[in-house]
C-alpha cells in the first residue's frame, strides 16, 4: 500500500485524527454549512439580506439601510404637528419601550412619571424598574429599606422577573415633575 | 508626497473640512444648495484651481479623519461605541462630499473627470492606508478606511441618473482598490476587505446589477486574492483562530455565491481549484458543487443510470481561465501540442515528469499550476478529437490516443505525490453534467481498471473518497463516477486490500456503499 | 512552515483579528431625532 500521507494511510490519519481533536481536521473533515447562519433553502436570492462574512445570521429588515427617496424623509419638518399622546391608553410594555427609546426626550420623562403612576420605581443606582407583586403583602420594613419579593423590568429579555430584593427606598426616583418642566406635555 | 504644502494649507483644509461636517449635520434637507455654495467656498481658498490642490485637500481631509480614529478608539475613557458613531458622524460627511464632488464634477455628459476624480481620491485612501500599515504594524486601526470605502461606495451605487451612467466604471474602480489592497498586501486589512467585497450591496452590483456579467471576472480575480492569501494558512491541520474566523467567512461567502450565482462558480470554478490547496476539500467542493440554475440534475442514486444518454454531456461548460496560456514554457507547450497530434516522440512522455516537477522538497514537489492546466488542456484535447471522429467520448472510445497515453504515463511514472496531485486535477472536472464531467469520469475509472499497480488504484479511491466523506455538498460528477467504481464488478473495486486496510475505512466504505446501493 | 511572509502576514491578520469590523459598521447611521429634546436625569438611559 501507499505509506505516505497520498494514500489510504494518509486518509485513515486524518480520520482518526478527527476522532480525537476535530479541530484538527476541519478542513478535511469539513463542518455543518447549515449551521453557518445562511437560509440555503431560500427561494429567493441570499444576498441582499447577507449579514456580513462574519455574521451569523442575515440582517434583519430594520438591520438594512433602503435608499429612500429623500421627500420621503419628513420627520424633521412634521414633528412639531404630530397628535399629543395620552399615554394612560398604553399598557406598561410600550410605556417601557417609549421610556428606552426616547432617550434626552421629553417622552421619556412622560412615560416615567406614567410608570410611577401605575406603582413601577426606578432604582436609580441599579437602573431598573421595580414594582411590588399585586397581592404580596409579606414587605418587611426596616428604616429606610424594604425586602420582598418584586418585578423588575429587565430590558435585555424585555420581561418582567421575579426577584427577591433588600430596597433602599432613598434610591427609588421620585416622580418626573413634567410641568416643571413646562412643555404642556400630558 | 514631497513636495512641500503652501503655507497655511492644512489649516484651510482643516477649516473646510469642519464647515462641511456643519453643514452636513445641520442643513440636511437642502444639503444640494448648501454643497453649491460650499464648493464655490473650496474654490475661493484656491483648492480647486487644479489638480495638485485637490489631491492635496482630500490628503490632508482624509488623514484628519484618520487621526480622529486613532485619537476616538484609543482614548482610554471614551466609550466605544460613542466613539465609533462620532467617527462615523464626521467620515460620513466628508464621504458625502467626494460623493457629491464626484457626481458633480466636469460636464454632466462626460465621464471622464468624475471618474478620475474618484480614482485619485481612491489612490489616495490606499496610499494612506497602506502606509499606516507600515507605520502602525500590529497597531492598525482599519476602522476608517473601512468606514471611506463602504460609504463612498453606497453613496455612488444610489439610485441617481447620473451615477447610473457610470455605475461600470465605479464599480471597476472600486474593484481596482480592492484588488489593490488584497490581504497579501495590507493583512491588517483583510476582515474589512472580505466584508467589504461581499457586502450585499457590492455583491448586488457586481453580480446582478451589471449587464452581460462584465463584473464577474473582476469579482473572480477578488475571490483569487483571498484563496491565495489563504492558501499558506489552509496547509496546516491546525487552524489558528484568526484563519478559522476569516475562512468561516469565506465559506459564508461561497454559499451565498453557491445559492444566488452558481453560474459564476461554475464558469470560475478552474482558476479558484487552481489556488486552493488540496486539503480544502469541503471549500473546494462547495465550488465543484455549482450548477446552472435551469439545469435539473438527475438523481445520482438512481439504480442503472444511464449518464451517457443524458443531452447535457455534449455540451462543453463554458471555462473563463486561460488554461491553456498556464502551459509553460512555450516549447512544452509545442512538443505537447505536437505530441497530441502526432503521438510521438515517445521520449515527450518520458520527460513529462520532468517538465512537472520543480523541487525535491515533499509536499511541494511540483507544479500545481502547471499539472491542473495540463490536465484540464489534455482533456478538453481529447473530447475534441474524439468528436472529430464523429464519435462520442466513453469507455472505449478515451483508449489509444496520444491523450490517455499522457494520463497514463502521469499515473505510471509519477511519485505518490505527483500521482495524488494529478488525480486531484482530473476529479477537480467532475461536476455538473456536461462533457468534461464525464470524460473525466470515464478517464479516472479507466486509469482504475487499466492499472498496472495496486498503488494506483488506491490513490484513485483516495481522491475520491475523502471528497465523499467531508460534509456537503457533494459535486454530482463526483458520486456518479464512485458509484460507477463500486457497483460495477469490471471493477473489482472491492477485492483490494486497501478496501479493508483499517476497520474505519471498511466502515467507510459500508455506509457509502449502502447509500449508493 | 510558514515562509518569512506569510509569518508576517500572519501577525498582521492575528492583530486584525482584535478589531474585528461588524457589520453595522458597514451600514449607514440612524439618525435619532429627537421629539423634544430635555435634559433628563443622568440615572437614566443616555442611549
Amino acid at each position: 500500500m501507499v505509506n505516505n500521507q497520498f494514500g489510504m494511510v494518509g486518509l485513515l490519519t486524518f480520520i482518526r485524527a478527527a476522532e480525537s481533536d476535530p479541530n484538527l481536521v476541519t478542513l478535511a473533515m469539513g463542518q455543518d454549512l447549515t449551521a453557518l447562519g445562511l437560509n440555503l433553502n431560500s427561494i429567493d436570492n441570499l444576498y441582499p439580506t447577507f449579514g456580513g462574512p462574519f455574521a451569523d445570521s442575515s440582517a434583519r429588515p430594520q438591520d438594512i439601510d433602503y435608499n429612500v427617496p429623500p421627500e420621503y424623509l419628513i420627520n424633521v419638518s412634521i414633528r412639531e404637528k404630530l397628535s399629543q399622546l395620552t399615554l394612560k391608553k398604553y399598557k406598561d410594555d410600550l410605556l417601557f419601550y417609549l421610556f428606552y427609546t426616547n432617550v434626552g426626550d421629553f417622552m421619556q420623562l412622560a412615560a416615567a412619571a406614567e410608570l410611577h403612576n401605575r406603582d413601577w420605581r426606578y432604582h436609580t443606582e441599579e437602573k431598573v424598574w421595580i414594582t411590588r407583586v399585586p397581592g404580596m403583602t409579606s414587605y418587611e420594613k426596616n428604616g429606610t429599606t424594604e425586602r420582598g419579593t418584586y418585578y423588575y423590568f429587565d430590558v435585555q429579555n424585555w420581561r418582567r422577573v421575579l426577584k427577591e430584593f433588600q430596597v433602599d427606598t432613598t434610591k427609588l426616583d421620585k416622580c418626573p415633575n413634567l410641568n416643571a418642566i413646562g412643555s404642556g406635555q400630558p | 508626497t514631497d513636495i512641500e504644502d503652501p503655507p497655511g494649507f492644512v489649516d484651510k483644509t482643516e477649516f473646510l473640512l469642519k464647515e462641511w461636517i456643519t453643514i452636513y449635520h445641520t442643513q440636511s434637507r437642502d444639503l444640494i444648495k448648501s454643497f453649491s455654495l460650499f464648493v464655490s467656498k473650496m474654490n475661493l481658498y484656491g483648492i480647486l484651481k487644479g489638480d495638485e490642490p485637490l489631491i492635496r485637500f482630500f490628503r490632508h481631509a482624509t488623514q484628519y479623519c484618520i487621526d480622529l480614529t486613532y485619537r476616538s478608539l484609543n482614548d482610554p475613557n471614551a466609550n466605544q461605541t460613542i466613539a465609533k458613531t462620532k467617527i462615523f458622524q464626521w467620515i460620513d460627511a466628508y464621504v458625502r462630499l467626494i460623493a457629491l464632488l464626484v457626481k458633480h464634477s466636469g460636464e454632466s455628459g462626460h465621464s471622464a473627470t468624475k471618474l478620475n476624480l474618484l480614482n485619485k481620491v481612491l489612490g489616495i485612501v490606499v496610499g494612506l492606508l497602506l502606509q499606516d500599515q507600515e507605520v502602525h504594524g500590529t497597531a492598525f486601526q482599519q476602522l476608517a478606511y473601512h468606514r471611506i470605502f463602504i460609504m463612498l461606495f453606497l453613496e455612488l451605487s444610489a439610485p441617481d441618473a447620473v451615477l447610473e451612467n457610470i455605475s461600470l466604471s465605479i464599480i471597476t474602480a472600486f474593484c481596482h482598490t480592492f484588488h489593490i489592497l488584497r490581504p497579501s498586501i495590507a493583512p491588517g486589512f483583510c476582515y474589512s476587505w472580505l466584508e467589504l467585497i461581499s457586502h450585499r450591496v457590492f455583491i448586488g452590483r457586481i453580480l446582478a446589477m451589471i449587464p452581460q456579467q462584465k463584473g464577474w471576472s473582476m469579482y473572480s480575480q477578488l475571490l483569487i486574492n483571498l484563496f491565495k492569501y489563504l492558501a499558506p494558512f489552509l496547509r496546516n491541520a491546525e487552524l489558528a483562530k484568526p484563519v478559522q474566523h476569516l475562512y468561516k467567512g469565506t465559506l459564508r461567502v461561497l454559499l451565498v455565491l453557491l445559492h444566488d450565482f452558481p453560474e459564476f462558480l461554475c464558469d470560475y470554478h478552474f482558476g479558484f481549484c487552481d489556488v486552493i490547496p488540496p486539503n480544502c476539500i469541503q471549500m473546494r467542493n462547495l465550488i465543484l458543487s455549482a450548477y446552472p440554475r435551469n439545469m435539473r440534475l438527475p438523481d445520482p442514486f438512481t439504480p442503472n443510470l444511464k449518464v451517457d444518454m443524458l443531452n447535457e454531456i455534449t455540451t462543453a461548460p463554458k471555462i473563463f481561465t486561460n488554461y491553456a496560456a498556464a502551459i509553460q514554457p512555450a516549447n512544452f507547450k509545442k512538443e505537447l501540442d505536437s505530441y497530441l497530434k502526432l503521438r510521438a516522440p515517445v521520449t515527450f512522455l518520458s520527460d513529462l515528469r520532468g517538465n512537472l516537477q520543480i523541487s525535491n522538497e515533499p509536499g511541494s514537489r511540483y507544479n500545481i499550476h502547471l499539472m491542473n492546466a495540463l490536465v484540464l488542456y489534455v482533456g478538453t484535447q481529447a473530447i475534441q478529437h474524439i468528436r472529430s471522429k464523429n464519435l462520442a467520448p466513453n469507455m472505449t472510445t478515451i483508449v489509444h490516443s496520444a491523450h490517455m497515453d499522457i494520463f497514463q504515463n502521469l499515473a505510471v511514472d509519477l511519485d505518490n505525490e505527483g500521482r495524488y496531485l494529478f488525480l486531484n486535477a482530473i476529479a477537480n472536472q467532475l461536476r455538473y453534467p456536461n462533457s468534461h464531467t464525464h470524460y473525466f469520469s470515464c478517464a479516472i475509472l479507466y486509469l482504475f481498471v487499466e492499472a498496472n499497480s495496486e498503488a494506483i488504484q488506491e490513490q484513485i479511491t483516495r481522491v475520491l473518497l475523502e471528497r465523499l466523506i467531508v460534509n456537503r455538498p457533494h459535486p454530482w460528477g463526483l458520486l456518479i463516477t464512485f458509484i460507477e467504481l463500486i457497483k460495477n464488478p469490471a471493477y473489482k473495486f472491492w477485492d483490494h486490500d486497501f478496501v479493508h486496510c483499517a476497520p474505519e475505512i471498511e466502515k467507510l466504505f459500508e455506509s457509502v456503499a449502502k447509500s449508493c446501493m | 512552515p510558514l515562509q518569512k511572509e506569510h509569518q508576517i502576514q500572519f501577525q498582521m491578520m492575528e492583530a486584525a483579528y482584535y478589531h474585528m469590523p461588524t457589520p453595522t459598521e458597514s451600514e449607514r447611521l440612524r439618525t435619532y431625532l429627537h421629539r423634544q429634546p430635555v435634559p433628563t436625569p443622568p440615572h437614566y438611559p443616555q442611549q
